[in-house]
């Protein structure tokens, strides 16, 4: 495609074409969208994040990711779909607009590029980091056990051979560790948003400990609302609630760090579906699983940008 | 290139609490070579793993032994994975 109008969002892209898709975005959008990069990846892929921004100096701020875990093709469709969608509805959706003239949206679209390129390459089924294990044969971290919340508790594998390997410490991945330092030098990040898939779940924290957040009413409350406006575009049913008491318990979780460091709207979605197809959601599916949660995020970032702390 | 030929994910909605604790200590029959993809959460709620096609006869076995119902959520991923493919291919012949 030329431009981004052409891209077919109906499909799945190999990494170079969502790399490309970045740039054409940025190239059009020169005065709303931007290309950071906020570090490298174990096998020195760019780890890109697209900032949204119409001005202002270290405005409070939204972050979304999507594809830490590299098979959950929809994720990073739904996050194609995502940059597009922002830069189409500024200046016409008042909500989103109000949002982007007081607040930045940050989004990584393929947060673990080395599984990502690996899924198109060698095995679709890879969920994990590409970096290798002294001392094992096995590859890879769980990214989503590798961060300084609850690390190496129950909820997470010792071994380098399991799916949830956490790693061997906190924060040893380089994937994780670049978000690491952008929300800690960043210092103003009031929402963060993690996707997955699949399951149809909207979740909170904590995953470690069963204690409750001390913002939990409200993120409750905030969920059923996203959820409600989810589930009023198709239909597609979801259950929310804290991770560990409607996942399992999972320790060295990306949103209970965040919650930890002061982003109060911490939230991790596990979008289509509930299992007909798992990982191998048919692409026809891509483009109304982005519609439906982006009326979730939109609940979850409007909320955010109405009630600054 | 790993190919998943014969591999089937089955899906597993275990009844009760002790269906629900022998099928956590699944995760960690390392024998068996399981990939969950969707992981115990309680009872009624469904767990979903892909079983390599070498390991399917004794797991299937493993569960008939302690009563747990299955059913075959995915018959053979290879199948499944070549027919993402030849819709990826096609795409992208149309896209060119």
């Amino acid at each position: 495609p030329r431009n981004t109008d052409s891209f077919d969002y109906a499909r799945y892209h190999p990494i170079n074409e969502i790399y490309s898709f970045q740039d054409m975005l940025v190239a059009e959008n020169p005065n709303m969208v931007s290309k950071l990069v906020i570090g490298q990846s174990y096998e020195g892929r760019p780890l890109n994040v697209l900032k949204f921004s119409t001005g202002g100096t270290n405005r409070p701020a939204i972050w979304i990711d999507t594809g830490i875990h590299s098979r959950e093709w929809v994720t990073q469709a739904s996050g194609i779909w995502f940059a597009k969608k922002i830069v189409k509805d500024y200046g016409s959706d008042p909500a989103l607009t109000a949002i982007l003239d007081n607040m930045d949206i940050f989004l990584e679209i393929v947060t673990n590029p080395d599984g990502y390129y690996f899924t198109h390459t060698s095995n679709r089924m890879w969920r994990k980091t590409r970096k290798p294990n002294p001392g094992s044969s096995c590859i890879g971290v769980d990214p989503n056990r590798n961060w300084d919340a609850g690390f190496g508790g129950p909820g997470a594998s010792s071994s380098p051979c399991s799916e949830t390997y956490r790693g061997p410490r906190a924060h040893s991945e380089p994937e994780v560790k670049a978000i690491v330092d952008f929300v800690k030098s960043h210092g103003n990040i009031k929402a963060f948003i993690s996707i997955h898939s699949y399951s149809q779940m909207l979740l909170y924290p904590y995953g470690y400990t069963t204690t409750p957040v001390k913002d939990q009413a409200e993120l409750h409350q905030l969920a059923q609302k996203a959820i409600s406006d989810l589930t009023s575009l198709y239909g597609t049913r979801y259950k929310y609630g804290s991770i560990i008491n409607t996942i399992y318990q999972a320790s060295g979780g990306t949103i209970d760090w965040t919650y930890n460091q002061g982003v109060k709207y911490s939230y991790t979605f596990e979008l289509r579906d509930t299992g007909l197809y798992g990982f191998l959601l048919p692409a026809n599916q891509i483009i109304p699983t982005a519609q439906e949660t982006w009326l979730a995020l939109m609940a979850i970032m409007d909320h955010t940008h109405k009630n600054p702390y | 290139k790993d190919t998943f030929e014969g591999h089937q994910v089955l899906r597993i909605v275990p009844k009760n609490d002790v269906q629900l604790s022998l099928i956590k200590e699944l995760e960690k029959m390392i024998e068996f070579e399981l990939d969950i993809w969707m992981g115990v959460t309680d009872a009624f709620s469904p767990v979903d793993i892909r079983v390599p096609s070498h390991t399917l006869h004794s797991f299937k076995s493993y569960l008939e032994n302690f009563n747990i119902n299955y059913s075959t959520m995915i018959e053979n991923l290879q199948e499944m994975l070549d027919r993402e493919q030849e819709e990826m291919d096609s795409a992208a012949r149309v896209g060119q």
